[in-house]
Parts: structure tokens; sequence; C-alpha cells
């Protein structure tokens, strides 16, 4: 429910790849661009893991960076891509500490980014 | 919105589809063998030196090995005398015995690499075993306590291998590559059922076995809010394991030896990692264990609500039906010890309980989080296979030796001839 082991898994990813910006002191840009670098080009099977890493980055690129310059946590920003959501009737999930104005709070702030950057990606709910 | 569907995601979904058949993905003949190591291969079934030839596999009784390795154990050829090796360093009056474990996530060794969720420890190199790790469902049964073969280096899988294979091993050279690791994540009593389906044994033309049956967590381990009313019941737990015996003694050769493993007690993690920061809150020291349980509860994506929970109430609840189940598994083991034809049965409490006390006996209070996963806070990590393999084996030689087959009295001769028989 409420986005499951996708929303588990963007939640997950998020919050690394923030601490790790700021562990190694690197520009969330410059770490998008390593994630995929490490991927070898093709897995046993046949999928080319590095070119699909490197898709779903031009895709979510440009949104993850402005809203890691907001300062949103993990939460918010898996909330925002949709990868997490809270059905009716169920209690809204949340690792990372409450931001201000709670996670609704936070998305109706953050409409205008959201609209500008998901509607180029051409997702129907945007 | 279906994430899968967004480019990117869309093969990398398909990839993990893809190994959810837990089948040999690389099977020429069919015997359930595969010569290529990922997707159900030869890190969780010895590796299958003729993958065109049915009858050249891990675990047959060889005719004679004079020009063919039948049973992939890498013994093969003759003396200058022109008797087959086979013959003189594996004779038939030794007892070979493969080994088998038919499990869960713990049996296949579940780990995720803590390099991947802590930023201080995180380096973009470990992720170039991200497909491997993939492939293999997230497990490492080329790592565990029960059918462990090698020592990997890499930094992401930290820990010493020892394990019950290697040391039938190193007792028996013969049964190099007899192992097949049947565990999948998340099994219990039930998908047993289907699971157990996969084992590849002749009954008639290959050795015996050492199946150890072994779900220590998932029929009291679910996701659902009301947890306790998905348990596995005790006349349920008895259905499934009588049932899983008999198709054991009906497929398997005679005079193979199963040994049911109790569950685990799940009380001491919690009771363990509850003051302790999770790996993806350690850098700002800002999510505790008991809030990463929750999380994952409040997803329903947990493992297991009964024991990942900050409700005291929930775990002793757990326990209690965990308990039951037990008593069901030895009760089995001695009703049926000698009543099938093709095996005997008996029952060993689960070990890591056993490691887990000795540890913190000798660590001191509070140092059982070194045995625990970092990422999952749940399953046992390289450390504690390699214990629950070490505490297995003095536990079977002591009370059960008979489980452990012959001591090979031509190791020597076989090592200095056939060196490492081929690798895994």
């Amino acid at each position: 429910i409420n986005g499951g082991y996708y929303c588990f898994g963007c939640t997950m990813a998020v919050g690394v790849l923030q601490q790790i910006a700021e562990v190694h002191n690197a520009s969330i840009s410059e770490s998008l661009e390593s994630v995929c670098k490490y991927l070898p080009e093709l897995s046993s099977r046949g999928t080319h893991m590095r070119r699909e890493c490197q898709t779903l980055i031009r895709l979510l690129g440009p949104v993850l960076i402005e809203l890691f310059y907001t300062h949103e946590t993990p939460d918010v920003i898996c909330h925002a891509l949709r990868f997490c959501y809270t059905e009716t009737g169920e209690r809204e999930c949340r690792l990372f500490p409450l931001p201000k104005g709670g996670i609704p709070g936070r998305l109706e702030k953050l409409r205008p980014i959201l609209r500008k950057h998901l509607v180029k990606l051409n997702i129907p709910e945007f | 919105l279906e994430p899968c569907s967004w480019p990117g995601l869309k093969r990398i979904c398909e990839l993990a589809d893809s190994v959810l058949d837990h089948n040999p993905a690389v099977d020429l003949d069919g015997d359930g063998f595969s010569s290529v190591e990922a997707l159900r291969g030869s890190a969780w079934r010895g590796r299958d030196c003729s993958d065109v030839q049915k009858n050249i596999r891990p675990g047959v009784i060889p005719d004679s090995d004079k020009d063919l390795d039948a049973n992939c154990n890498g013994i093969y050829g003759v003396d200058a005398n022109g008797v087959p090796y086979e013959e003189t360093l594996c004779p038939k009056n030794l007892t070979s015995r493969g080994i088998v474990v038919i499990g869960d996530s713990a049996m296949a060794h579940f780990h995720i690499p803590e390099q991947w969720v802590d930023a201080e420890l995180f380096t973009w190199e470990s992720f170039s075993h991200l497909p491997y790790v993939l492939e293999n469902e997230f497990d490492w049964p080329m790592m565990s306590s029960t059918t462990g073969f090698v020592n990997i280096t890499w930094p992401i899988s930290p820990g010493p291998v020892h394990s019950i294979y290697l040391q039938m091993k190193e007792r028996n050279r013969c049964v190099h590559r007899d192992y097949q690791n049947l565990a999948v994540n998340g099994a219990d009593s039930f998908d047993t059922q289907y699971n157990q389906k996969r084992l590849s044994r002749d009954p008639v033309n290959d050795y015996p076995l050492l199946v150890l049956f072994a779900l220590v967590g998932n029929d009291v381990c679910n996701s659902y809010p009301d947890t306790l009313s998905h348990m596995t019941t005790p006349e349920e737990m008895r259905n499934n394991v009588l049932k899983s015996l008999e198709y054991l003694n009906s497929t398997i050769p005679a005079d193979s030896k199963v040994l049911l493993v109790g569950l685990a007690d799940g009380r001491v993690l919690y009771d363990s990692m509850y003051q302790r920061f999770h790996p993806i809150g350690r850098h700002n020291q800002d999510i505790t264990y008991p809030q990463f349980y929750d999380y994952f509860g409040c997803l329903q994506a947990t493992p297991c609500q009964g024991w990942m929970t900050s409700n005291a109430t929930l775990r002793d609840l757990t326990f209690e039906r965990a308990d039951k189940l037990n008593q069901v598994l030895f009760d089995v083991a001695k009703t049926y010890k000698n009543k099938f034809t093709n095996l005997e049965v008996n029952f060993l409490e689960c070990p890591l309980m056993t490691v887990l006390e000795d540890w913190e006996r000798v660590h001191g209070p509070g140092s059982i989080h070194q045995l625990v996963e970092a990422v999952d806070g749940f399953h046992p990590n390289q450390k504690a296979q390699s214990l629950i393999a070490q505490y297995s084996w003095k536990y079977l030689g002591k009370y059960l030796p008979h489980y452990l087959g012959d001591l090979n009295p031509h190791n020597h001769q076989i090592r200095d001839i056939f060196g490492d028989q081929g690798g895994h």
C-alpha cells in the first residue's frame, strides 16, 4: 500500500543520493551524473543497465535537482514523483523527520515546480 | 502511476521479473544444473560440467568415469594400472552424501551491501556488481551457511565463509559440487510445497542427500497489519511438513537424511537493534531501527510485521506462535524419525539462536547487532552465516554423525592428483 516497494526504493535512493552529495562534497548534478557511470554496459541477460540508468536520470534529473535545492526531504520528493502516496483510510508513511507544513503542505508549495517538470515528462496525471 | 512503465526502470523491472521463477535460466539439457553462475545457476547448485547431456551433472553415481566426469566432481580418468580413479578414490562402499537446503531468505543469505545505503561508506565502484546482485535475487548462496563455497573479496560482501557443504567436502572430496540451494526469499511451509519440486535428484542413479528443511521465519512473518491472523497455524504446519517429507521420500535416494530446523525467536532482533541508527540515518543521526521497521511496516513492504515492530506485545505473540510451530516440527521429527522408507528425520533447534547467545556471552551485552544485516536489520549477516555453519557442523558431528557421510581416506590423493577439481 501507499506505494509499497516502489516508495521504499525511491525514498532510500533519494535519501542516499542527498547524503552522498553532502558527505562527498559533490553537487547533486555531479552525483546524478555518476549514478550510471559504474553500472556495466550490459548485464548477463543483455539488459543495457547503463543506458537504462542514463535514460532515467535524463528524465528525472532536472526535477530532482530542483527539489534537492529546495531542501525537501526524501519523503516529500518521492511523494512529489508519485512513487509514494497515501491511500484513503491509510496512515501516511514517512521515514525522514517531518518537514515543516507536513508532506501535503510541502507538495502544495511545490506544485509550480512539479507542474513545470512533470508536464514536460508527458505523464498524464500532471 | 506504474513506476515500472517509466523509461529506464522498465528494463530493470523486467530483469527483476525474469529471476522470479527460481529455476536455472541457462540449463540446456534440463537437468536442473547450469554452467553459468547467476540466475539460479552454479551460485545455487553445483556447476554442470556438460550442459548438453542430462546424465552428466553433480550427484550422479558414476559408472566408472574413465573417459568423462559424469558427476562433475573433477575426478576422472585412469591410474597407471588402468583402474579408474573414481573407483579407487571414491569407492562404492564409502557413503557419499550431497547437500540440499530447502528454506527461506536466511538460508539463501539475503544481503544488501551497506555501502549502498550509508553515505559515509558509499563508493560508486560498489555498484559495478549491481546486475550480479539483482540476478541472484539479492541473495548470496555461494557464501551461505549451508552451500557456501567461495570467498568473494568484493568489499560489498565482507566476512568469512564456512559452510556445511565445505565441511562435507573437507570430509570427502568426492562430493565436490554436490550442493543445491533451493531457498527462496519469503518462502514459508506453503510455498515450499512448490519450491521443493525444483530439487533435482534421481532416486536410483544419484547419491543420497542431507536435506536441511529450514524455514526459520516466514510461517510467522508476513507484511499484513493483522499479521497474527495470517500466520501458519500448528495444524497447517504439521500438514505442510508431512506433505514435504512424503514428497522428499518419493523423490530422493534411499538412505537420505532430513534435518527439520526450528524457527528463530526474532525478539532478539528488536532487543539488540532498537537503540541503533539505521545506515541511512547514521550521517544525520535521525533514523533508528524502530523508525525504519515502522516505515517498512506502514508500507506493508516489511518482511515481518511480527518481529520488526516496536509493539512488544505483538513480538511476544509472534514468539508464542513460533514456539508452537517449533513444537510441531519437534513432534514430527520424533514421530516420523524412521517411518519413511528412504529418509531419516531429525529436529535441530534454530542454530542462529545458539550462535547469538554464544556471541553475546563472549562479546558482551548489546553485541548481537554485529551479527545482523545492517541494511534490513533482520537477516543473519556473513559473520553469523559462518558461525551457524560451524555450530551446525559441530552439532551434527556430535549427535548425528551418520548424517555427514564417511570420512574419505583418499582425500590427500585426490588433492594431489586433481588440485581444485575444476573449481566451482
